[in-house]
């Protein structure tokens, strides 16, 4: 069963104005970053279990924390995946979402089952790929995409052309 | 041709193909054209001069002179142009890096930074800004947010409510942003979002400026007993700012309904797939 009561807790002994502001020493600093971590995981739980009642499907749902540095286990190895994009805004968005994926080419479905265009972004000095597709979400709500590799076919991933060069 | 441009349907941003920096912004719905040259600077921190002992530090900025050093004069950039997304990669040194997005539709250029980890073998406190830098005829105003609720007017070297007798012509216009700064000449207004609270001014007509990282060498003398200075090689930072150029008389629109979007942004939650149904039956 999940529970919030920690996150709840750590984010009250955050408003303490060292933490908002960073005028802590560092070890101060470092228990808050783990008051937080250690809050995220009962959450995290809290999060699945609600979202398995809400789509009627029981899902190991996982979580990427590094989406910001492009790091996600499952997108980068499974051949095929959800996505459940949750909006807490009071009114529909359209979000585009950056995956990190293995050097393939996917099919990626909203959830009424219609293929939504895709694209795979080869990363700048570096050989990741970020898959992308603009996803539309209801207020206060969520969707689920299906994402899946297409066999065979090897990306035309898009990479990156050499923009300027250093003054002479 | 050589300039170096990314576009959708509203909004259109120009480098310089020399150098690969920021140079102009236009929004197209309104034809609004800007010169805007963004670049990142690093002020060097101060260990106490002549006229105050005062160290920079977790509770004091306080540069050891006016002017910030440009991180560099030129950006090694490469261009990623797709469907769904187009983008000039920026790489500035070894410590900082941006990417500027645009995605279609979209209204506002993202600027995101990466910053870090900042090098202090110089034996130099470092404090880095990124900088926006216009011919906006601001006449010393700029506007800054208190907790994304209340925009509020700042005035270069003035208080509302005493005679100040400004010390300190940097540390002292710093204000705080939660959400957002902006700057605007009557007609139109350049407003940049902040995804987390920085520190922010407008030093000179038509600049904004935000800080994004610090790393210091010594302490402030405030109650912390000890410098602002993670240990190891020190953190690096990854953020993004949001620029939005609009008439002053219609911004307000655009840069609420994003802040929104920004601050109560989607959650992704992933899962492989097929698993069984939640209820009986």
């Amino acid at each position: 069963s999940g529970d919030s009561t920690s996150l709840n807790e750590a984010m009250a002994v955050l408003q303490h104005h060292d933490a908002v502001s960073g005028t802590s020493q560092q070890h101060v600093a470092d228990d808050y970053a783990r008051q937080l971590a250690a809050g995220w995981g009962p959450c995290e739980v809290l999060l699945s279990n609600a979202l398995s009642r809400l789509s009627g499907s029981k899902e190991e749902f996982t979580f990427c924390r590094n989406l910001n540095i492009s790091v996600c286990p499952l997108s980068q190895t499974a051949e095929s995946f959800q996505v459940t994009i949750y909006n807490p805004l009071g009114r529909k968005v359209d979000w585009m979402v950056r995956l990190p994926v293995s050097q393939h080419v996917f099919l990626v479905k909203d959830p009424s089952g219609t293929v939504v265009p895709s694209d795979v972004v080869t990363m700048p000095s570096s050989d990741m790929q970020e898959l992308l597709f603009s996803a539309s979400v209801p207020a206060l709500g969520f969707s689920i995409y299906s994402v899946t590799q297409v066999p065979g076919r090897s990306p035309q991933a898009h990479t990156s052309q050499p923009g300027s060069q250093k003054p002479s | 041709s050589r300039i170096l441009t990314i576009q959708n349907e509203h909004l259109r941003a120009r480098f310089d193909p020399d150098t690969g920096l920021l140079v102009e912004l236009k929004n197209l719905d309104h034809d609004l054209l800007l010169p805007v040259r963004q670049a990142f600077y690093w002020y060097n921190a101060s260990t106490g001069n002549n006229l105050s002992t005062q160290v920079s530090g977790a509770y004091i900025f306080r540069p050891n002179r006016q002017e910030p050093l440009l991180m560099n004069h030129w950006a090694q950039t490469r261009v990623v142009k797709t469907a769904l997304v187009q983008e000039v990669h920026q790489n500035f040194s070894a410590w900082c890096s941006q990417v500027v997005r645009l995605y279609p539709g979209q209204r506002h250029l993202e600027l995101e930074w990466t910053v870090g980890p900042i090098p202090v073998g110089d034996g130099w406190g470092k404090e880095v800004i990124s900088r926006f830098d216009t011919a906006l005829e601001t006449k010393g105003l700029f506007f800054t947010d208190s907790n994304g609720r209340e925009i509020l007017e700042r005035r270069r070297d003035y208080r509302p409510t005493w005679e100040l007798n400004q010390t300190e012509p940097v540390a002292g216009n710093y204000y705080p942003v939660n959400s957002r700064i902006y700057i605007t000449d009557g007609n139109m207004q350049l407003t940049v979002l902040t995804d987390r609270s920085q520190g922010g001014s407008s030093l000179k007509d038509g600049s904004i400026e935000l800080m994004v990282h610090r790393r210091l060498l010594r302490d402030d003398g405030r109650g912390v007993g000890e410098a602002l200075l993670e240990k190891g090689s020190g953190s690096w930072v990854r953020g993004r700012h949001l620029v939005l150029l609009d008439k002053a008389s219609i911004a307000a629109v655009g840069h609420r309904l994003q802040s929104e979007k920004e601050l109560l942004s989607p959650q992704v939650v992933l899962a492989p797939g097929g698993g069984s149904p939640y209820h009986r039956g």
